[in-house]
């Protein structure tokens, strides 16, 4: 909560950064913090909407495989195409939020080509014209 | 408890 307080509008560091170590220290972490940050992604609040997401990108890169097994799953990435998907929350998601959903979803195509879940879920929203370029 | 390898998932969300 601290590290996505929509109050705040600068990037709380010390807070993320002790998130992703709480996560490194939970046996729970890994599969559990996909699951919070999803749901503040999806917060009508773009500010905590956006902080959540430099969470997330900051844990894909400091909180190892095993949180970025859960990321790569369907699971996780089903909550993020709801709030590109106007048949679910697109319509009242902020543009800026939707923005930044696509570029971390397009980076990660770009980073983990392995993810062939990653790549078909990128794919399925060009395909439903979702993402354009 | 989540085994180390959960590789449990969904279908891709059909939008």
């Amino acid at each position: 909560d601290q590290a996505t307080d929509p109050s705040i509008p600068e990037e709380n560091w010390e807070c993320i950064q002790r998130f992703c170590e709480q996560v490194n220290a939970a046996t729970e972490g890994p599969s559990l913090a996909p699951r919070l940050l999803a749901h503040k992604i999806q917060s009508p609040q773009e500010m905590e909407a956006l902080h959540a997401l430099t969470v997330l990108e900051t844990c894909v890169n400091n909180c190892g495989q095993r949180f970025h097994n859960e990321i790569a799953k369907f699971r996780f990435l089903n909550e993020l195409i709801k709030v590109l998907s106007p048949k679910y929350y697109g319509t009242w998601s902020s543009e800026k939020v939707k923005l930044r959903i696509t570029e971390v979803l397009f980076s990660w195509t770009v980073w983990f080509p392995q993810e062939v879940k990653i790549r078909d879920a990128y794919q399925m929203l060009k395909k439903q014209g979702i993402v354009k370029e | 408890t989540v085994s180390f390898h959960d590789d449990s998932d969904e279908d891709l969300l059909n939008v």
